[in-house]
């Protein structure tokens, strides 16, 4: 019904405001809906300022760009029903190293009330980690857990981001 | 810190008894391409009642069982339990630990189980839905679901917000 | 036209093969026609027996199972309609280490007669470029090109994939 | 190794005048998210001749043109010139180096020029075609193309099939 998406939408629109400028220093995100005055149709619009660029939609940013927008909407939308944890799979994929790094600080400082599972091939995102787990096939078709040495990854990851 | 462990059984790739432990605030998974990775992540989803074959990576409920490799047989059944830890009452019912389990056969049929008693699926859903875990639908961003709601219309991106609401 | 399509594919497909057993080692893949029977609407599906696993269709593979048997499918299209150049845009992204290895390694067989460009984020990807230019926006929004020394990426790589 | 130089003004983020030269048999293109690299891999598809917005990452002419920043007006029109070794002759056409050069102003009118003589886009898809650069649709695999491959339907996927033929 309108009410409920309309408030819904109020409130989510402020968080996004909040989380593009931390995952985009000097940048922001605005959502906006596509029909403002008729609430029962109206569809969202991702609008984004990366830092020293204007405002465009989300459609003529780059993949990473637009990674990171999509990525604080759906923390945004977390952030307006959050639950105790979060699962995360490989949503890295696309960022440069620093934005890497952003998105793992912004995921440290979420983690103080809510717990992260991430499932990663980025050495600079396993540095967060407490511990890592390796999913392995010794048997081929059959998942087996092993316990894997932070040490080692993060020595990899310190060389990869030098 | 909710999570304590997920345990495998008969699930997918899980052929044999797998336990994953949550014992930090953020807890990585790695390895390389096909190994399961993803396949925990849809366990989690499973696990908390998630219906749509589509979000399991499934096009068959046979699917979410184990299809057997050249030495092993297809296994009859695949079941998977999440332990939560639940000693500040976050969930709504007087036990310390809380360990929600869910089976599943090749017809179907699906059953759960809180702390070993048998349940129906509202009962998991409603006791998660109080403290706005909906089936995982915002608590496990799968792989590739960033980039669907970037390519989606504005009118597909809305409900999003409706399922928040 | 059907005869067309139907010698397309069977060429296609032969290439198929080839190129899976070369970047799945011990595995394989297969074109398939939906409609063996009508060749003028048939559709093509692929399948994929990753080593030790056995023959399904691409759907139910990993993310970088089915990102490797993609790339297998336009290699063979490229194989089959064969251009002096290719440009590739982060190709590598869902792949593990192992995989982008042997990836770089299929393309420097390629190269012999293949001109390469391409665009990564990927430290073991920068390994087999004869040369790299690093475009940057010091000016916002205004791109530049400059020319990136080889040595620096090649340490990062291989401390990367230690 | 035909690829000798690209040369971009006005094309998209290329406000000032960029030339990417390809040295080598492979060249690298790295560097932060956003800072103009698969906007290279859209300007050679651009001066293949590439009709279809959606391929070029643009939802009208106008977003193919710098469009401006904070400090710099945006400009009238956007060039691209690719410059092939044609030392081998394997393009049809008697210069031992070959520049196709393609302008496009905002109203949505593009030229295209061969070692600096007007021509038309058939000329140049001609000249490309008879040695299988067929605007680049094989040679560019562009930034999510192998997901897209991959997640066709059968039916969608044919098409690539009558493409190659
Ligand atoms: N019911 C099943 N029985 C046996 N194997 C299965 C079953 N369902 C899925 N698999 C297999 O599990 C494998 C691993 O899948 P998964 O998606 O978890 O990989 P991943 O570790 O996430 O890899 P990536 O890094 O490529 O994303 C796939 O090869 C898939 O075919
Ligand atoms: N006509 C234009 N005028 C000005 N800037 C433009 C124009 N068209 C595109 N851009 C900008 O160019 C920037 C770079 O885009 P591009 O897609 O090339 O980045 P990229 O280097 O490939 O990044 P990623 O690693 O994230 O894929 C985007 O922010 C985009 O908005
Ligand atoms: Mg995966
Ligand atoms: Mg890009």
């Amino acid at each position: 019904c309108r009410d409920r998406f309309a408030d819904v939408f109020h409130r989510v629109a402020a968080h996004f405001q909040d989380v593009t400028k931390k995952l985009f220093l000097g940048g922001e995100g605005k959502l906006i809906l596509t029909e403002s005055e008729d609430m029962m149709e109206s569809g969202v619009d991702i609008q984004l300022r990366p830092p020293g660029k204007g405002f465009t939609s989300i459609a003529s940013r780059s993949g990473g760009e637009q990674s990171l927008a999509g990525l604080c909407l759906l923390f945004s939308l977390f952030m307006e029903k959050p639950s105790p944890f979060c699962i995360l799979d490989e949503v890295d994929a696309a960022l440069d190293d620093v934005n890497v790094g952003r998105l793992a600080r912004l995921i440290e400082e979420f983690s103080e009330k809510i717990q992260f599972v991430i499932v990663t091939h980025n050495k600079v995102t396993m540095q967060i980690a407490n511990c890592l787990f390796g999913a392995t096939m010794e048997e081929a078709g059959i998942t087996k857990l092993i316990s894997v040495r932070m040490k080692r990854a993060q020595e990899a990851a310190l060389a990869a981001s030098a | 810190m909710v999570l304590l462990r997920l345990n495998l059984h008969g699930f997918k790739s899980f052929a044999d008894p797998v336990e994953v432990q949550f014992p930090g605030r953020i807890v990585g998974v790695i390895g390389p391409n096909g190994c399961g990775k993803s396949n925990i992540v849809d366990a989690v989803r499973f696990v908390l009642g998630e219906q749509s074959l589509r979000l399991l990576r499934a096009r068959k409920i046979d699917d979410l069982i184990f299809a057997g490799n050249i030495r092993r047989p297809a296994t009859s059944m695949g079941e998977v339990g999440l332990t939560l830890d639940n000693s500040t009452r976050w969930l709504d019912i007087d036990y310390p630990e809380v360990e929600i389990r869910r089976m599943i056969q090749r017809d179907g049929e699906s059953r759960y189980f809180l702390n070993g008693a048998a349940v129906r699926l509202k009962d998991i859903q409603k006791m998660f839905m109080d403290v706005g875990v909906n089936k995982g639908h915002y608590s496990v961003i799968g792989q590739g679901q960033v980039q669907m709601i970037v390519s989606a219309s504005p009118e597909e991106r809305r409900q999003y917000f409706e399922e928040a609401a």
